[in-house]
């Protein structure tokens, strides 16, 4: 089972889009995907279509011991499963304060072995959430966004990730950088492709994900890309995605 | 003097883009401009040529009372100064933690009266830093990327300010909400325009700052959209906005 956090500390760089897509390309496939909203924001949640702000139990009540994940996980379809968040989530930097909070989602997953994948949505922190995230996976996915001020920080998120490799987490590997809302009209999106390929010849994904107003669209819809617009180039793009990551995990 | 807070909790809509930008816009108008960088990630201090990471002395010392705002400030020119941010920063949350210390940042502002306009770009959080500048703010401004998952958070921040407004800051009010990176092209951006002017008919900008990659070339050089490209569209939108954002202020 891989377990993958989607992970950068920069605003709106596609976390979000690629592990609602990614996740549902997978599940197409006939894989068993687990969804974990690390977000208090919720977008996961609302892009499968959930009314975040009406859920009793969520993700935080799950790492504070409150509820298993059984009891709160949502089952989008047979194949693709969520633990939800909501705005309670924020909390958890004041409550989730003991020793090792780190590992409380890793713990929250074990023995949920059922999933093939697990795919861990982070919000624009580094904080305790996106620890946990690191903390429980074993493959970092750094989705990014090919412009000046979203590559800024890749240095300091790929700091963070050695970190937690050394002290927490010794089996966690960086799977790969995704470049995302790509627009090929663009030069500075091509040169900041070029760029970026450049300083990590093995990491940034082949598949580029291009900029589509369909991926935009699917989320007010609850829908993900191959339930709205199946032909469209975001559709293949995470299918694209999807083939290129198992290659990537077979090869490992 | 007029302080702004621009603020959004969701990621990559333009705050920092909006904020240099503005200031600077204002500041060749010849008004005297204080920009204030609240995110640890810095942007802003890098959109304006400052290298970050080297600085000994930043905003939080500023907030911790180890420095005064004077010691820290950076005189990008004589019109446009910035009181810089680091990854230090994002210590604030441990170490401010004294009763009231959403005040910190206003305290710090007392005295400065030599500015006409003080712009403070908020991270993709609403957590102690943002609370600081909404304490500090006599104005909101919202930037807000039109698409649904960057709509999604609104109400939440409203409703942030509206408890802000209340409890600690009754002289806050909303000045606008501003439309961001808007692609012509796309019949979503139209879409979740017209939904917000009908949603906020009084508060949306009339003024769209639209989709131009000038815009996001300009942070790598560290300059502004009037140095970088003086007769690209993002100036002359930028251009627009101080203007109309000035004929706001005088009608209130
Ligand atoms: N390939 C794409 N084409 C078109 N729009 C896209 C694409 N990828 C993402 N978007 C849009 O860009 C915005 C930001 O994407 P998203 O919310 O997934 O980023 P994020 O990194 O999760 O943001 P946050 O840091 O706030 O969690 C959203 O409005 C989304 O619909
Ligand atoms: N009008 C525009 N045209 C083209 N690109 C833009 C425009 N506005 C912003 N951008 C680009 O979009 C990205 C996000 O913008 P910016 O960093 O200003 O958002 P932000 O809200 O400050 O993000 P964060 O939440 O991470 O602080 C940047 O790469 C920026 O250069
Ligand atoms: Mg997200
Ligand atoms: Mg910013």
């Amino acid at each position: 089972m891989a377990r993958i956090a989607l992970i950068n500390q920069k605003g709106g760089v596609g976390k979000t889009t690629t592990t609602f897509n990614l996740g549902a390309a997978l599940a197409r496939r006939g894989f068993r995907v687990l969804l974990v909203d690390l977000d208090p924001q919720a977008h996961l949640t609302y892009h499968a279509g959930i009314a975040a702000h009406e859920l009793e139990l969520t993700l935080l009540d799950v790492l504070t011991g409150e509820a298993t994940l059984s009891e709160v996980v949502c089952l989008r379809n047979e194949q693709l499963h969520l633990v939800p968040s909501n705005l309670g989530l924020s909390r958890a930097q004041k409550v989730l304060t003991e020793p090792g909070s780190e590992f409380l989602l890793r713990e929250a997953l074990e023995g949920h072995d059922g999933y093939d994948f697990v795919l861990m949505d982070c919000p624009p922190q580094l904080g305790i959430l996106s620890i946990n995230a690191l903390v429980a996976a074993r493959h970092v996915l750094v989705p990014v966004y090919p412009e000046f001020l979203s590559l800024a920080g890749l240095s300091q998120l790929l700091q963070t990730v050695e970190i937690v490799t050394r002290r927490l987490n010794p089996r966690l590997e960086l799977m790969g950088v995704l470049i995302t809302n790509f627009d090929q009209r663009k030069n500075l999106h091509h040169e900041a492709a070029g760029s970026l390929r450049e300083r990590f010849p093995e990491w940034v994904f082949q598949t580029v994900i291009r900029t589509n107003v369909a991926l935009a669209e699917a989320p007010s819809y609850g829908q993900s890309i191959f339930e709205y617009a199946p032909t469209s180039l975001g559709a293949q793009d995470y299918e694209a995605l999807a083939g290129e990551l198992l290659l990537r995990l077979q090869s490992r």
